[in-house]
């Protein structure tokens, strides 16, 4: 029984990618099947891996447009070990021919349909937009993880992102749910991030992750070399902390 | 004779609403005449100019659809003084529609040009993406203003904004040019952001402001309270960056 995650936020730079990429590396390091899903045109989550987005033979631009299976995209990231379906600009490409085609927001859900046995947790790293790659991944989900900045700016974009998994709830995929709400980048000593962490819990409850990830600089440096913190500096307080948001969200799977 | 400059870069949280908002707060303290424009369906710039978004009778997204002029939708900001053009997630719905319009990526030079004697400076504000509203802002606008974080990803993503530049440049506005890059949210005590810094001058030379924008934790909290920092703490780091940002671009104005 997988379980399929979009990683979303259309506010921009709040760790989306960051919490796509640790989070598979350290749900893989406890024994779960993983598949990473980069459906941002930025390729930030594939250059993360340890991929050349530059060389990429293919893509998920051909997953979308129905030109290659997951299977003939997958590639194994290492060192990590979880399952990785890469982008690079072609995807924006493909987004714009997806917006005249019949069915394009169950894309992705359909092409995924037959991998689900083959992975205990499918996470998708969305693009800052509310764009039809993003509506793929909601239709595609069981559920979406929201990284929050505890900023102001957070705050404002979080309803227009409700409404839109709500109206997505209604027209196509009716079960979709919110597995919680992540704040990221936490500097403790910011009394603007406790306010904005007040505020998250009082609107979300138990919603809201306990696992808190800090701004720790290794979080930064890690993708210039190609690896998850968890290879890159194992006992950063970055890589502990997305190992124990795995350890949250394996205990959150056995009470779905 | 104005100079309009499009704020972009379609990595997300890199500080370009930041930026828009306090240079406008800046260049108007210092005399100049000064359009703030909103294109993020966000509505982040039009928020920290201390508007409500959700009681916007006219928007942008009315300006972009030929419902609305220019003249009908915009607004004095309070205390700044700058004008804005505010918007909201009706710009979303607008976006929607104007791809399938004749002109499409016109719509704002156009809508703009009858504007051109009345300012100085006319600020965009762009979402994180290079989809129709920041072409919009690149064919309207004479350069772009580049605000990079000194962070990985940053580097990662110029090459394709400057292709999407080129591309603009070739089919619609021959005159684009760079304005500059911008270093912000620029630690001094991080390894990283001194090591992409130095590769930023490698690559862009003079093109780089010499104003360097800190992580100023005054510039997060102005925006909850509907102020630029100049008028939140004049006295911030980060109030007092804008100002010299301001003062480079009026003696960039005389060189142009
Ligand atoms: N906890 C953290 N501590 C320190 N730096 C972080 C942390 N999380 C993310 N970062 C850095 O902050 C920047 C933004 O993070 P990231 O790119 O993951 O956000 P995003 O939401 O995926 O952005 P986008 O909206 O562009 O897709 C990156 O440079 C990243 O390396
Ligand atoms: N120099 C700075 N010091 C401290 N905080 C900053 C600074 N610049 C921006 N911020 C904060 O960082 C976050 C990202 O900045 P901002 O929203 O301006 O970026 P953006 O590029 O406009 O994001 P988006 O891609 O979502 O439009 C915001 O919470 C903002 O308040
Ligand atoms: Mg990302
Ligand atoms: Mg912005």
């Amino acid at each position: 029984m997988s379980w399929t995650l979009a990683i979303t936020n259309q506010k921009g730079g709040v760790g989306k990618t960051t919490t796509a990429v640790n989070l598979a590396a350290a749900l893989q390091a406890l024994g779960q099947r993983v598949l990473l899903i980069d459906m941002d045109p930025q390729g930030n989550a594939t250059v993360s891996s340890g991929l050349d987005k530059s060389t990429l033979e293919r893509s998920m631009a051909d997953v979308l447009l129905d030109e290659a299976t997951i299977d003939e995209v997958m590639v194994k990231s290492e060192p990590a070990g979880f399952g990785l379906l890469p982008a690079n600009i072609e995807l924006a490409g493909a987004e714009f021919q997806l917006v005249s085609r019949i069915g394009r927001e169950i894309k992705l859900r359909r092409a995924l349909a037959p991998q689900l046995p083959n992975f205990d947790f499918i996470l998708i790293d969305c693009p800052p937009a509310l764009n039809t790659l993003t509506i793929n991944a909601l239709v595609a989900a069981d559920d979406v993880l929201i990284p929050v900045q505890c900023e102001y700016f957070a705050l404002e974009g979080l309803s227009s992102l409700l409404e839109t998994i709500e109206q997505v709830r209604l027209a196509l995929q009716p079960s979709l749910g919110v597995a919680g709400v992540l704040r990221t980048l936490y500097d403790a000593r910011n009394l603007l991030a406790q306010q904005v962490s007040e505020q998250l819990q009082a609107h979300f409850g138990a919603q809201v992750f306990n696992t808190l990830i800090p701004r720790n600089v290794r979080l930064a440096e890690a993708p210039s070399h190609g690896l998850p913190a968890l290879f890159y500096d194992r006992n950063s307080a970055g890589a502990q902390a997305y190992d124990e948001l795995a350890r949250e969200l394996i205990d959150r799977l056995s009470l779905r």
